[in-house]
């Protein structure tokens, strides 16, 4: 997995 | 976005507003551990970096702005504008011992051994265990405020609530963070005792005291 990962949290 | 994530958010902002206005209105931040507040602070700035290179939602961005400009107000507040009431001389954890292992550990356990990466982890231990200095100038004054210890309730609330919030999307998304979810559990785990003070003294009207 190459995309960045989507931190959607705080 | 589930209720408990939102609750947790919510809870996390409440404490900030809870400290600030404590902060503001007694103009005194004493029984306020500096300590904790730079950790914080250092916590919100490795862990938003992303705030340039992401966007994820309105909500998300406004959020991570509000407690960054938050965590800085505060130690402003405490030192520079009402430093004369900070209480140093019981403010006395070393914050190396925290600060230095949860950057080694960042850089040994992580996700992806980038610097957007790493500083997110980073900031992910440290702030499981950056309310350390806070508890320990509790412990060592042996007593908190009403209004100090309503903001611990808060803040300890935040961590618990994203807990749930991570088994809830577990069962119903499949998601799941091991680092976020284990150093939350540290975190949450931290603030146990203080709970049960916290339900069985403050709750009841008693000031937080604890057993001599």
């Amino acid at each position: 997995e190459l995309t960045v990962r989507i931190k959607d949290e705080l | 976005m589930n209720i408990f994530r939102l609750g947790g958010d919510l809870a996390h902002l409440l404490a900030i507003i809870i400290l600030l206005l404590k902060i503001w209105t007694t103009r005194s931040c004493a029984g306020i551990s500096g300590k904790s507040q730079i950790l914080f602070a250092l916590t919100f700035t490795a862990r938003y970096l992303d705030l340039f290179t992401n966007f994820v939602s309105v909500y998300n961005s406004v959020m991570k702005v509000v407690y960054l400009a938050a965590a800085y107000a505060t130690l402003y507040l405490m030192y520079v504008k009402f430093k004369a009431t900070y209480d140093h001389n019981h403010d006395t954890f070393r914050l190396e011992f925290l600060i230095l292992p949860a950057a080694g550990l960042a850089l040994i356990i992580n996700h992806e051994f980038s610097i957007i990466e790493v500083m997110w982890t980073f900031s992910i231990y440290l702030e499981a265990v950056a309310i350390l200095p806070q508890l320990f100038m509790v412990s060592k004054t042996g007593e908190a405020e009403s209004i100090t210890s309503h903001y611990l309730f808060a803040l300890g609330s935040y961590r618990a609530l994203y807990i749930v919030n991570w088994v809830y999307r577990y069962y119903s998304e499949g998601f799941y963070d091991m680092i976020a979810t284990l150093a939350g559990v540290v975190q949450t785990v931290l603030y146990c005792d203080f709970f049960y003070l916290y339900i069985t003294k403050v709750l009841k009207g008693k000031k937080l005291q604890l057993p001599a």
